[in-house]
């Protein structure tokens, strides 16, 4: 049964993206066969994969509004060992979708759709943009796993409620086998707001926390640079090793 | 004349917020009158301030979706130093505001035309949401000037280009008076990457590039965590020092 994972986080800069692309490249470079899915207007993930689509590709745009087939859309990227992992670009025309499907019926099952259209993948994994709008709702039918990436500040927390609303409400009406992991992430150890609300974190989502923190390291910006993901761009940084570890705990859930 | 400035920035934790709260904290430090609004439904901004809306609070969704006026839901903040700054606050429900105004006719000037019915205050500042929708359409044809933080990593400098060509349309079409600054945020200066990207936003926006860097100061995180503006809570820190010099630039710049 295919997977599928949806990063999303409506507060911005929470490392949604690099959560995203870590973790399908990391199972794709266990030999998983993975479908990434950028679902952001500004392809951050499409850039972050080293991936450059030309004027005229396609992109998740044409699969969600004008109802073509995932697979006239995904490419390959560069990195030889990602063979396994196939990627659905985005770009800025986007950012039209938001509108252009609400008020549809059935607005928010197109990519659900779309991905059951495909010869099943190991993994989809979705990486949502900073909103709670109509992508990020396809995202959340779409999947059986919403993980949260959260930094550890104190607008996180606020932030969380609205987003947990949504999930209920997808969990209730669409899709009641959507369960929810939370990632903290920039996690800076030094820092007593830090500490203060990951402890918070550990009380209010005690079953939901993911075992894994993602500490701050800038060899991930650096990789995001070289448009490559950690895992290949440095193997044995700290970054790495903890998105290993976060890889091989969302494995071990058994189905989504 | 009234200056009305824009934070904005599609990419998420920039430090909009952080940028727009203190700025107009500091301007109501220095006896201006100062009316802040909060675009983003996640209200950050609002929590920034210190200040928690009631149920049942009017907020900028009822002036904007139910042309409620401004003066009927701006409140004080609980800081007696900024007695001269007014918050029109946000909260969740402001997320249907996209939907809910988009294809009316003048929905991107719906915001310039509350501004102007009520008593014209010194400044307004906009904390807009990390997404190119409706909420910063409006924000943009309402001011003289769009300061855009950016945060000195990779995917900074592609995600500027979807901001700039919105710019580009709201001058010709709706505000030719708009003008751009540029304001590197968050920045590290032991990190190569950071150089970098400063490198190259030096050389592209020349003319628009302020002449203050923003540095990473954890004493941001800590002030944003007591609802309190760097400015009141650590007046003596660099953030504080930055951000007035910043404040300084915007009054220097005569109208807009
Ligand atoms: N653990 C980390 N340590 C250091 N930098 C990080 C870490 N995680 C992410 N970053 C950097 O922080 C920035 C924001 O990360 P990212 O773009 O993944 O967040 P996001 O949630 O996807 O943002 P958006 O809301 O705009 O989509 C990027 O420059 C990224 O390289
Ligand atoms: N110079 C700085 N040094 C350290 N931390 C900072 C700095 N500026 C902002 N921050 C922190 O970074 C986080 C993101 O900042 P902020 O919320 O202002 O960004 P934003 O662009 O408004 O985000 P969003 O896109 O979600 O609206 C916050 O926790 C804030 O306190
Ligand atoms: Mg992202
Ligand atoms: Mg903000």
């Amino acid at each position: 049964v295919t997977r599928v994972i949806a990063v999303s986080n409506q507060k911005g800069g929470v490392a949604k993206t690099t959560t995203a692309l870590t973790v399908a490249s990391q199972l794709a470079k266990l030999g998983q066969s993975v479908l990434a899915i950028d679902l952001d207007p500004q392809g951050n993930m499409t850039l972050g994969l080293g991936v450059t689509p030309k004027p005229g590709d396609l992109t998740i745009y044409d699969t969600l509004v004008d109802d073509r087939p995932l697979e006239a859309a995904w490419v390959s990227t560069p990195h030889e060992k990602l063979s396994t992992l196939k990627l659905v670009p985005a770009n800025r025309k986007l950012a039209r979708a938001e509108r252009e499907l609400y008020g549809q019926v059935g607005f928010d099952a197109i990519l659900k759709e779309k991905i059951e259209e495909v010869e099943p993948f190991d993994w989809v994994v979705l990486d949502c943009p900073p909103s709670l709008g109509v992508l990020t709702m396809n995202a959340l039918v779409a999947s059986n796993r919403v993980l949260v990436p959260v930094q550890c500040e104190f607008f996180s927390i606020s932030g969380l409620a609205s987003l947990l609303d949504l999930v209920k409400v997808v969990q209730k009406r669409r899709n009641p086998g959507l369960s929810l992991s939370v990632l903290p992430t920039l996690y800076d150890r030094r820092n007593g707001i830090c500490r203060g609300v990951l402890k918070e974190l550990k009380s209010r989502f005690s079953k939901q926390l993911s075992g894994v923190v993602i500490d701050v390291d800038t060899r991930l910006r650096e990789a995001a640079a070289k448009g490559r993901p950690i895992s290949l761009f440095a193997p044995r940084s700290r970054a790495s090793k903890q998105y290993g570890n976060l890889t091989k705990e969302l494995m071990s859930h058994g189905e989504g």
